[in-house]
């Protein structure tokens, strides 16, 4: 159920 | 060189017990900060930061910042083999490509080194700004263990809402639903039994229980859990790890199709 978001979606790459 | 002695050599085999099933492989960086660890597992939605400050340790030499590639069940298999009361010694050269753990017992009648092999990872590694969070629930960590492993009996996924009336916890399933609400309580006997909610504004996240499972595993590193909570960020889950640093799991929400 429902999508599952990345966390590369929300935190940059440094 | 590399030498970093940890009297409670416990903590080290907690950690890796915690993280192992999570992320398969890591580089391990040490400085002078300490010995840390920032890896996502291998889909991309959960992260774990790890921290184990230089202070913390009873010999701390790092010459120069050091990233170490480690596979984690290896590291973990090596460190099994280690008592719960030994010392820990993490020893390297620089730009070796290997890696020791020497275990000492209390009482100095037994010393054991296990080289291990280190591995080049390409590892992307994320910045994580420091956010605000719209609530933040700290409770016993064996509470929270225990309310994950529950709900995922009935359902896949967990909805966490924190409210004036407390923190909620529900799922839904083929079987029926569940849910599961603490309230704040303050006024424990002891202070590790208590839940505190700061809450600037109610909130309300759906996450894939399979992976706070896995964080649960931290559950032996600390009494108490912190979870951060807000509407457009990852949920933080935080073991803090006994006047040495913290191990935290991020995770990325689950939203309607």
């Amino acid at each position: 159920r429902g999508i599952q978001l990345s966390i590369t979606e929300f935190y940059r790459s440094t | 060189m590399l030498e970093l002695r940890l009297l409670q050599g416990s903590l080290l085999k907690k950690v890796l017990e915690s993280i192992k099933d999570l992320v398969t492989e890591a580089n391990f960086d040490c400085s002078a900060t300490g010995f840390s660890l920032q890896a996502m597992d291998s889909s991309h939605v959960a992260l774990v930061a790890l921290l184990l400050r230089s202070e913390g340790f009873e010999h701390f030499r790092c010459d120069r910042n050091i990233s170490m590639g480690m596979k984690l069940v290896n590291m973990a298999m090596m460190l099994k083999c280690a008592g719960n009361d030994d010392i820990i010694t993490i020893k390297a050269d620089d730009g070796g490509d290997t890696v020791t753990f020497m275990f000492e017992s209390p009482n100095q009648d037994k010393i054991a080194d296990f080289e291990m092999k280190l591995m080049n990872i390409d590892s992307e590694h994320l910045g994580i700004p420091e956010a605000e969070y719209q609530a933040i629930v700290r409770m016993p960590s064996s509470e929270f263990a225990r309310i994950c492993k529950d709900l995922s009996t009935i359902g896949d996924t967990v909805i966490i809402s924190v409210t004036k009336e407390g923190v909620k916890f529900s799922t839904k399933g083929d079987i029926g639903t569940a849910n599961i609400v603490c309230r704040q309580n303050a006024t424990v006997d002891k202070p590790e039994d208590a839940i505190i909610i700061e809450m600037k504004e109610p909130v309300s996240l759906t996450f894939a229980l399979r992976y706070m499972n896995s964080f649960t595993k931290a559950t032996p590193l600390a009494n108490i859990v912190t979870i951060s909570l807000s509407s457009e960020l990852p949920v933080v889950v935080e073991y803090k790890i006994a006047e040495m640093g913290y191990i935290r799991f991020y995770l990325a929400p689950k939203i309607e199709e």
